[in-house]
């Protein structure tokens, strides 16, 4: 499960990074 | 100066915790001031389904371990990353109402920050918690060490080292393990430093034992140098593992509140 837990944790940083991203991305256009 | 402990955790945070710093300062700086934010159903409805799996798979590692400070510390991330993923929500609903909703923005970074701050939270109670199996480990090691005081036979010798090399063997792979996963280049130098020292001294140890075990049966002179050799081995192998113990729970942090 603590494996598990990290490549969940992974994964909830990517998306975070998509949403940060999507947010810049129409500030900056 | 790295600003995660291990390689582990410095892969999973340092990305978006360099956008989420761009996009505050963007924030600061007025750079989204005036400009409609577009719908984020979908990244929200992303991040909202990776915090559910987050914490599902976090709530079965605590109720499987053991460790009564991982179970005492993981759940407050948990909560810290529902919530903020709670306040992403309420914004993407804000901004479908009124895409230049100004507290809708600050939910929005406080959402993001709440997320990376929760998982860092969640990840180094992990990480601390994987530390002190290792910590176990070699504690026990110290434990077994003090039975070289005690071993007055070549039977026992035999026995001893027997017993000793896989707890030894174990030891110094967690701890070649751990130091390649460190950040910090100082740690993980002193980790290896240590254990080569430890690996050096193991044969002393025995060579000393054997030695006080043949002067002891031959009852000839010299039992008390053999018995300080023993104990100088035995104490210098102990203050190796103690530091390393040390080390094992050095993090960035504490060298910068040092420095």
């Amino acid at each position: 499960p603590g494996r598990e837990m990290v490549r969940q944790a992974r994964i909830l940083a990517q998306a975070t990074s998509d949403l940060v991203n999507a947010i810049k991305m129409d500030a900056e256009g | 100066m790295p600003v995660f402990h291990t390689k582990t955790i410095e892969s999973i945070l340092e990305p978006v915790a360099q956008q989420i710093s761009h996009l505050v300062i963007m924030h600061e700086e007025g750079e989204v001031d005036g400009k409609a934010i577009p719908d984020l159903t979908v990244p929200v409805a992303a991040v909202q389904a990776a915090v559910s799996n987050l914490v599902r798979v976090g709530k079965e590692t605590v109720q499987t371990t053991e460790d009564q400070l991982m179970k005492r510390d993981m759940p407050p991330a948990f909560i810290k990353v529902e919530n903020s993923s709670s306040k992403l929500v309420q914004a993407s609903q804000m901004l479908k109402a009124d895409p230049y909703s100004v507290p809708a923005r600050d939910y929005l970074i406080d959402g993001s920050r709440g997320i990376l701050s929760g998982t860092s939270d969640l990840l180094l109670t992990f990480d601390e918690a994987e530390v002190r199996k290792i910590i176990r480990v070699c504690k026990g090691i110290l434990e077994y060490l003090t039975v070289a005081e005690v071993v007055e036979t070549m039977e026992d010798l035999i026995t001893y080292t027997k017993n000793l090399g896989p707890g030894m063997t174990k030891m110094s792979k967690m701890i070649e393990e751990r130091q390649q996963e460190l950040t910090h280049q100082e740690h993980r130098q002193m980790l290896v430093n240590s254990m080569n020292t430890v690996k050096e001294l193991l044969p002393v140890l025995i060579s000393a034992i054997k030695i006080f075990v043949t002067t002891k049966s031959s009852r000839g002179g010299g039992t008390e140098e053999a018995e300080r050799n023993r104990r100088f081995t035995f104490e210098k192998m102990s203050a190796e593992i103690n530091e390393i113990i040390r080390v094992l729970q050095l993090t960035t942090w504490d060298e910068d509140a040092w420095a």
